[in-house]
């Protein structure tokens, strides 16, 4: 379903180039929940966004269902990651001035079999908050509606950049239970990046980056 | 040296009340490091924002080195902000359009001791990058320039908000056992809020909130 073959991507800052990603390669099947670890600055979040189409590669393909997305221009981007995409970015990008509950009815809006907002927000343990400004909420719980907007889009992949990165470790275990479940159910395709071990050993595979480059990947049967 | 007494905050939003924190009382020796667990929205951020002056209690006390900081106002209260605290927030507020020596350059300028910006930065692992921008950073290498830029005003109380909640274990093990030297040599006291128990480990005291109270205190003796 996703196939990255020998990725590159820099960064050019006047006289200075930074290899952020170079010669990644790796493939992910459908409906599975994929983990990305690696220490900080190793390019988790670049390989992120060149799967979800908010960044172009220097050079290399990504192909997902068959299609190289990293030719696409114009209204077939803005069209994959509406409608096929969903993202948790790693500081969410809430909407300052929306609500909670609208932040995520902006989601659905753009995609054609989205889910109920207020339900999802009840999954991820909101459903006292949902008229509340992301300035009214604590770290974590702007991190949840960031969850629930992603997930509501009932999207074919979903793209975490460290989801539980605010939450305690039980918040953080509910809310992984919580995307495992929409993952088994519609047959989702997630991949999610963090740092936080337990969590690599609920995945199907761990892909392990160092230095902008694939350094270790480990396939879990029994996750 | 700090003694919080009976702290209560609400936030009254139209015709509902959110007890932010209630009856929260303990206290914390000068030079000690401590720490604050609770699960999201227990209150924590909320506590270490009263401390550090950015908000008033509803109700209670907050002593420090013996004078009462929730009765501070005006010139009293930026005094008391800019030399004796150093804030890494939970989400860095960083001066985007100031590259990350800058930053760091911007809190010295304010403080009469502060450290050498150069050496800091370079303390936090990022020599290589001190003029690039915070979006030119990645998400672990913004939160060391936060780190840097609180450490840097050498204060006498330092506040993190989850300083290493973006950092990999072995990143932010390097960047805890530099607040441990830090806290050591300069006597600073040390109040950080984290949901990694190995940190927790490193106190001298841990504080658990739950629900917007303390719900334990643990001693340390040997940190
Ligand atoms: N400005 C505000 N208006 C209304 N409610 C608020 C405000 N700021 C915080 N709260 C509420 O107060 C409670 C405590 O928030 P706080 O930010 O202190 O939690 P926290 O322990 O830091 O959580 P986290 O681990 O998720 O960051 C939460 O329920 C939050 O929604
Ligand atoms: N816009 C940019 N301009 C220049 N360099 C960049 C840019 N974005 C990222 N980088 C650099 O590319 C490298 C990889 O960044 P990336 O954000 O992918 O790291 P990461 O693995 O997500 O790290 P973290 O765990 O700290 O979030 C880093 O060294 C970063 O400084
Ligand atoms: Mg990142
Ligand atoms: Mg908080």
């Amino acid at each position: 379903y996703i196939e990255l073959k020998n990725i590159k991507k820099e960064y050019v800052l006047g006289a200075v180039t930074i290899n952020a990603v170079e010669h990644c390669s790796f493939e992910i099947e459908k409906g599975e929940l994929v983990v990305i670890l690696g220490p900080s600055g190793a390019g988790k979040t670049t390989v992120l966004n060149l799967i979800g189409g908010m960044d172009k590669p220097t050079d290399g393909h990504i192909i997902i269902d068959g299609v190289r997305i990293d030719e696409y221009k114009g209204k077939d981007l803005v069209k994959y990651r509406r409608n096929d995409i969903g993202f948790v970015f790693q500081f969410y990008n809430l909407v300052h001035n929306l609500t909670a509950l609208e932040n995520v009815e902006l989601a659905c809006q753009i995609c054609p079999d989205s889910l109920d907002p207020k339900t999802i927000l009840e999954q991820v343990g909101l459903s006292e908050r949902i008229d509340n400004f992301p300035y009214q909420l604590s770290g974590g719980e702007q991190q949840r509606v960031a969850i629930a907007r992603a997930i509501a889009k009932n999207p074919k992949l979903l793209l975490c950049d460290e989801p539980t990165g605010a939450l305690d470790s039980n918040t953080g275990k509910k809310i992984l239970e919580l995307l495992q479940k929409t993952c088994h159910e519609t047959n989702m395709t997630t991949v999610l990046i963090t740092h936080n071990l337990v969590i690599a050993d609920m995945a199907h595979k761990v892909i392990k980056i160092k230095n902008g480059t694939v350094d270790e990947i480990i396939i879990n049967n029994h996750p």
